[in-house]
């Protein structure tokens, strides 16, 4: 059995949103730590890892551990039902072929609720080290969208390089090149609007930005984003989601031929 | 030209 009270229900749109186009099928796994995922995009380029802690959720109760292939289409049909304001709560039973997402509204006046089939989802699973980065940034994430966006219509590829002076985003494409460079910056105001670099060695990578634009979609979740990069690894972009957890993007550097 | 790496090549299938 399992029954998981999410109070601010907007915040399981809002992930849905962030993987959907990046991942077609996964598994969410459900334990007595919490609810998760990990999936990789049909190229393995990229991949999602998700958690949502069982200490973030109203009521939690996973009798025993759970895995529930969902189609992220689907899933998220379902979901764009529920209202913003709505308590979503998700239910299945230990080996059912189906979950039930039931919204409820602020004021009680009125409950939904939906099942959708799952689905058997051969995934592969990818054991990631833990790892020492050479080089963090944080930074606004809108501020991290629009460079990704706005690189995007120069050029396909970004190299991101961080220095001791600041994060270097430079793309180039036929019509020519473009550079942006943010330095660190306290902001006494709101640490929302800093960037912080924590640089033990100088990185510079190369990205696909056709990724990165969609791993921006999880910027609703969080005002600030990190960047973990070593020299020949995957980015790590991670928004937290308030109090419960995180969302995680893994993308496979591009490499000089 | 720069050539896309896969994620195998960093993480193992575990």
């Amino acid at each position: 059995m399992l029954e998981l009270r999410l109070v601010q229900g907007s915040l399981l749109k809002k992930v849905l949103d962030a993987i959907k186009d990046l991942v077609t099928d996964a598994n969410f796994d459900c334990s007595e730590s919490g609810f998760s995922l990990q999936a990789m995009d049909s190229s393995h380029v990229a991949l999602v890892a998700l958690l949502l802690r069982s200490d973030g959720f109203e009521h939690y109760r996973c009798d025993r551990n759970l895995s529930m292939g969902m189609n992220l289409t689907n899933m998220s049909k379902m979901l764009k039902c529920a209202g913003n304001d709505d308590i979503i709560t998700i239910k299945a039973d230990d080996g059912g072929d189906s979950v039930t997402f039931m919204f409820e509204s602020p004021s009680q006046d009125k409950v939904s609720d939906f099942e959708m089939k799952l689905m058997d989802i051969d995934s592969e699973h990818l054991g990631i080290p833990e790892t020492e980065y050479h080089a963090i940034v944080k930074m606004p994430s809108a501020e991290f969208a629009r460079i990704c966006r706005d690189l995007s219509t120069i050029g396909d590829t970004v190299v991101i390089s961080v220095s001791k002076d600041g994060v270097k985003f430079s793309t180039s494409g036929d019509i020519g090149s473009a550079n942006v460079v943010c330095r660190q910056n306290n902001s006494v105001d709101n640490k929302d609007n800093e960037t912080v670099i924590e640089m033990n060695e100088p990185v510079s990578l190369t990205f696909a930005l056709r990724y990165l634009n969609s791993f921006t979609k999880a910027t609703t979740l969080s005002n600030t984003v990190t960047l973990s990069m070593s020299k020949e690894l995957p980015v790590v972009v991670e928004y937290k989601i308030a109090e419960i957890g995180h969302i995680r993007f893994y993308l496979a550097p591009k490499i000089e031929d | 030209m720069s050539q896309q790496q896969s994620l195998f090549s960093f993480y193992s299938r575990g």
